[in-house]
């Protein structure tokens, strides 16, 4: 794409196929199209400039939040209960964020507990109970099949309140946002943590499969709504799908990208860089 | 929905008795962005469009229908077609065992969908036998146990220090010595990038000479549907594809891409977490879906 003199006609449809390749999405490639050929039009910028002007507006698009007022830097405030939330659909890797995130914590000197309020799922309470002993940190579950989640949810705090922890993470049920009673239970289990815990630094959080296409901004309009989400967490991107529905969700809703998952190790977490995302997505 | 953007895309073709070259570019670019917002992948979309524009030139605008109505059947019929077969049924392999091999990246559903097929199966009397080979995701063992529990079907396991080759090898073995009808590998979840996992995969593959390899795909993946069923299907040959997580709302393109890049037909269709939620892919109801 980049050469001599401004943009060409076949370089911008060859931009548009690579937004539309990377799960952008029809409205919002459209969107930065149109931006771009504007500014194109406006300053009759060569190609190599229209390029680094494409990676600003993709780059201004996913911090956005951070000038509505969320914080740049990410991490639970010490001295203090803060609870993290972790919601998403089936199979995203919210029990694996939640082994990383609790790894990252107590490397980072935080009293970490996790509650197992995944009590549906076959081995779901065993997988993330796992995860807990590799970073040494204590899963509070249930011992009954088919609880309450939010019974779970409610002894975790209690535990968590008891003993001083600084980070209460909470692994959810995959569920799909148009399964009502499954985003009842959802907002159920926020109820009782804004009820029992209301001093705490709540987040919650929606993992997003960076395979997902267009379903993952509905997956967030829902989410958004039952769990009041704080912001957002972007899984296997060490995969070759790009994430690019990410952009819409961020736009759309206003979150933040708090993280980066890309493997399937305990060290496989890293904080969001708008720069990394976006040059990625264009390479 | 496709049908009020063409309304407006077609006003050019009224009083035509034929849809031409000219009066088709804008109705085509109604599709594409359809196919596009419901998760096609580009080039598959494009494919597709050029097979759809093909059909309807020159095709006689049938007097008493609406123009946008006649193409919308074009297309809905083309999608229909490529689609392929309705209750492509599983294969049966003469002497049993039939060998099943299950695929796909992290996360789709793939031991889900092991436990399904074995309750599927039993339904035609077909008794199953289960092998974990998973021997990486965290409980991955414990979850096939547990399903294979809940439907009262054996599960062969070597825990997760033996190879997963290995375990396959022997498992297929257990399923000749006990008489099963049908023998089901679940496999770890792998990206189609990764090397090792994927010489693995066609290790089992090699290891085991299945009856059937299933590659297992999220109904909400975008436009990456295309390129890993390539990969799976270029370095380790698929025979058939299940489409899980079907009763979310997403429109499910990914089905057209992995169909068309593959060739192999969609057996069974994924529409609940519960193991009895599985049902035989019906080409129709996809196309309606994917249109919108
Ligand atoms: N390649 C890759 N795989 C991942 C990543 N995160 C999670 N996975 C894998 O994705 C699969 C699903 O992960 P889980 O943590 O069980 O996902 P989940 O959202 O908790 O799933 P449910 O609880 O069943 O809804 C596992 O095989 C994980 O190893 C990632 O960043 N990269
Ligand atoms: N709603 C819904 N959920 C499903 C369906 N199939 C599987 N799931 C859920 O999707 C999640 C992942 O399913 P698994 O069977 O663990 O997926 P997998 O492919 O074996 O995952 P890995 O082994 O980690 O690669 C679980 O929460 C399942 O309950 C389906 O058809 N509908
Ligand atoms: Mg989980
Ligand atoms: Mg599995």
């Amino acid at each position: 794409i980049v050469g001599q003199g401004p943009l060409s006609r076949d370089a911008i449809e060859e931009i548009e196929m690579l937004l539309l390749q990377s799960d952008v999405g029809v409205k919002a490639t459209d969107r930065i199209i149109a931006a771009l050929q504007t500014k194109i039009r406006q300053e009759i910028l060569p190609a190599d400039q229209a390029i680094a002007y494409l990676k600003e507006i993709l780059r201004d698009i996913l911090d956005r939040p951070f000038e509505a007022g969320y914080r740049r830097d990410f991490a639970p405030k010490k001295g203090v209960l803060n609870i993290w939330l972790i919601a998403g659909v089936n199979g995203v890797g919210k029990t694996t964020t939640i082994g990383k995130l609790a790894h990252i914590a107590t490397q980072s000197g935080y009293r970490c507990l996790i509650a197992a309020a995944d009590t549906f799922r076959a081995a779901a309470t065993e997988q993330v109970k796992i995860w807990g002993q590799r970073s040494d940190v204590e899963v509070i579950a249930n011992p009954g099949k088919n609880t309450d989640p939010a019974a779970v949810v409610f002894d975790a705090i209690g535990a968590a309140q008891a003993r001083g922890t600084e980070l209460l993470l909470v692994d959810t049920a995959g569920r799909l946002q148009n399964k009502a009673n499954l985003m009842e239970e959802l907002k159920k289990i926020r109820r009782i943590i804004d009820k029992k815990a209301g001093d705490a630094q709540i987040e919650s959080l929606l993992v997003l499969d960076a395979t997902l296409g267009q379903n993952g901004l509905r997956q967030a309009q829902v989410f958004a709504e039952a769990a009041q989400l704080t912001g957002v967490i972007l899984t296997k991107l060490d995969g070759t799908a790009k994430g690019g529905v990410a952009l819409a969700v961020v736009q759309e809703l206003g979150l933040p990208i708090r993280f980066i998952g890309a493997g399937e190790g305990i060290k496989d977490l890293r904080p969001f860089s708008s720069f990394e995302f976006v040059e990625a997505l264009l390479s | 929905a496709l049908a009020e953007r063409l309304e407006s895309a077609w006003k050019t073709l009224r009083g035509q008795d034929k849809i031409t070259e000219n009066n088709i570019q804008e109705a085509l670019r109604e599709v594409r962005r359809a196919l596009l917002e419901a998760d096609v992948n580009l080039q598959v979309a494009k494919d597709f469009i050029e097979n759809v524009r093909q059909r309807a030139i020159g095709a006689e605008v049938i007097a008493g229908v609406r123009p946008d109505q006649q193409f919308i059947k074009i297309v809905y019929d083309a999608l229909v077609e490529v689609m392929g077969e309705s209750h492509s049924p599983l294969a049966h392999g003469e002497p049993p065992p039939t060998i099943i091999l299950m695929a796909g990246l992290q996360g789709t559903g793939k031991t889900t969908a092991t436990a399904k097929l074995a309750l599927h199966l039993r339904k035609e009397r077909r008794s199953t036998l289960l092998v974990a080979t998973d021997v990486y995701r965290p409980a991955a063992i414990d979850q096939l146990i547990t399903l294979g529990r809940q439907i009262d079907v054996p599960v062969f396991e070597m825990g997760t220090a033996v190879s997963p080759v290995e375990i396959a090898r022997q498992g297929v073995a257990k399923a000749k010595e006990l008489g099963v009808d049908t023998v089901i590998i679940d496999t770890a979840g792998r990206l189609q990038i990764d090397a090792e996992m994927m010489a693995e995969l066609a290790a089992i593959k090699d290891a085991v000479q299945p009856h059937e390899t299933l590659l297992v795909v999220d109904a909400m993946t975008g436009q990456e549907a295309a390129n890993l069923t390539r990969a799976f299907h270029e370095q380790v040959g698929i025979t058939g594809a299940i489409l899980t997580k079907l009763d979310g709302d997403t429109r499910g393109g990914a089905a057209l891409s992995v169909r068309q890049v593959s060739g192999q037909p969609i057996k069974f269709i994924g529409v609940g977490e519960k193991v009895e939620a599985l049902q035989p892919f019906y080409p129709d109801r996809l196309a309606s879906r994917i249109l919108g």
